[in-house]
């Protein structure tokens, strides 16, 4: 069941988003944090051939399956994760980059990335004066099961707060913020080990900013309820 | 030969050089003056990586990190935006059959660029943060050989750093959408060209004429997780002037990656 073709036609000179029909897994080994079970990957490749070409284009990635839910704590005003419905102790470090000079090559992400699980963490938060990090980043902590708490490029101390005082309107260009953070999405949404998406460090981005970022970064319904909704879906034969 | 569908990765061979010190212009850089690395001021670069990379892989700076030696690197702010912009070259072979296309793809760059293809310029705009993916499939040249050169500019407010130090400098850099962390902060000293460079993954993708971009990917679960579903949404483009009659083919399997093992 985990294999499917579908024929298509695609009109010429055409852009076209197509959702292919969803596949069916029973008890799919589950993707874990470091420390609470294994970090199962499948590999998913997608292919399309053309009628008297052949194949066209090709794509693979790794993938997990896990569910991760996060809220704040009323009592504590803290941040509590639940990862596959099971609460998880987040244990957890800042992360800026690998190298200021940003040579930041796979084995170097591998080794930096193995150190934090072999730390015992199972997170790392991305802070916002940085950058977005890279596939390979995202890779290998898919690999060693950290989770990546990664932040947008705000600060307090450049974007409203600091000494003296800096400018809380952000970037000069706002559009510009968004087309970036919306393609950085786009690059990094497939990574199991993406975990939680946050306007910046210490400050929230400009209304306008903050605004979009939170509409188009809000969970699906379908998604939000799925697992407790047992009805809503044929029952297994 | 002509190229096989797939990504072709180009981090080798590229040279560099500041733009102040190069007379020729980006169309004659890649047609009748292409650069050689024993030749003035070009040097071997650094890409993926910033202009510091490169000025430090030839010696030409200190290791910033060491020691205070970053405090005898010349300062953006000092040295004018000027200083910091470079051209980067490189060569590449892509020969294309009937109904192939290519795209060349820059994963990120800090902060603009011209990219000049065979004699053919192409902007890149602004955004330290954003993927840049261009067809080229009709300015390749035809013997397979082809130029290319890459005028990166810095950010646009570099900012200043001030005697004092302090958290993001004078703050300008936040005026860009750019990392903030390169004017310094209590643990870093500022980065002297604020990252200014090709710094991610610069390729090839060679497809037939359907290509896909940015397929998604997601989960979701029932009955206690016993059971899941993969839904999977895909941008499917038809570079082709004919209706393309496809086939759309979607496999999941439980491989594990080269040498990696689950235990």
């Amino acid at each position: 069941e985990h294999l499917q073709t579908q024929h298509l036609y695609i009109p010429a000179g055409s852009h076209v988003q197509h959702t292919l029909p969803e596949l069916f897994f029973y008890k799919p080994d589950l993707w874990w944090p470091n420390g609470m079970g294994k970090q199962y990957l499948y590999n998913v490749e997608i292919t399309v051939d053309v009628k008297d070409y052949g194949e066209s284009d090709s794509w693979s990635q790794h993938f997990g399956f896990r569910k991760i839910e996060s809220y704040i704590d009323s009592s504590t005003g803290g941040r509590l994760f639940k990862v596959n419905g099971q609460p998880i102790f987040i244990r957890g470090g800042n992360w800026i980059l690998s190298d200021g000079l940003l040579r930041l090559s796979k084995k170097r992400y591998e080794t930096d990335i193995k150190f934090h699980a072999d730390m015992n963490f199972n997170m790392m938060r991305c802070w916002g004066g940085g950058i977005a990090e890279r596939p390979e980043f995202y890779h290998y902590c898919d690999i060693y099961g950290l989770l990546v708490w990664q932040e947008f490029w705000i600060t307090g101390d450049c974007d409203g707060r600091g000494v003296p005082v800096s400018n809380p309107d952000g970037p000069l260009d706002h559009d510009l913020f968004l087309l970036c953070a919306r393609d950085t999405v786009k690059l990094l949404r497939n990574h199991p080990s993406l975990a939680l998406w946050v306007g910046g460090n210490e400050q929230v981005p400009p209304d306008d900013i903050n605004t979009a970022l939170k509409k188009d970064l809000e969970l699906h319904p379908y998604y939000e309820t799925s697992t407790n909704c047992k009805h809503s879906k044929e029952e297994i034969s | 030969m002509a190229a096989v569908i797939g990504k072709k990765v180009l981090d080798e061979e590229w040279l560099a050089a500041r733009s102040t010190e190069v007379d020729l212009s980006g169309i004659e850089l890649t047609t009748t003056h292409p650069p050689t690395s024993d030749q003035a001021p070009w040097m071997e670069a650094v890409v993926p990586g910033t202009v510091l990379a490169t000025l430090l892989k030839n010696k030409l700076v200190p290791d910033p990190f060491y020691g205070l030696e970053n405090e005898s690197i010349l300062d953006i702010a000092d040295s004018g935006r000027e200083y910091y912009t470079f051209w980067f070259f490189t060569t590449f072979e892509c020969k294309l059959s009937t109904d192939q296309h290519v795209d060349l793809n820059f994963h990120a760059i800090n902060y603009s660029a011209e990219v000049y293809l065979n004699g053919h310029k192409k902007v890149l705009p602004k955004g330290m943060f954003r993927r840049h993916s261009i067809d080229i499939t009709d300015i390749l040249n035809s013997d397979g050989e082809n130029l290319l050169a890459v005028l990166v500019y810095p950010p646009d407010h570099p900012g200043r750093i001030p005697p004092e130090g302090g958290q993001g400098g004078d703050h300008e850099i936040g005026k860009d959408v750019a990392a903030q962390y390169v004017e310094g902060w209590d643990w870093m000293a500022p980065i002297r060209d604020r990252n200014t460079g090709i710094w991610d993954e610069v390729s090839l993708s060679v497809t037939g004429p359907v290509k896909m971009v940015d397929p998604h990917l997601v989960s979701s679960f029932f009955d206690d997780y016993k059971r899941a579903y993969l839904h999977t949404t895909v941008e499917l483009v038809n570079q082709s002037n004919s209706v393309a009659e496809c086939s759309l083919n979607i496999q999941v399997g439980a491989e594990q990656e080269g040498d990696i093992f689950l235990v």
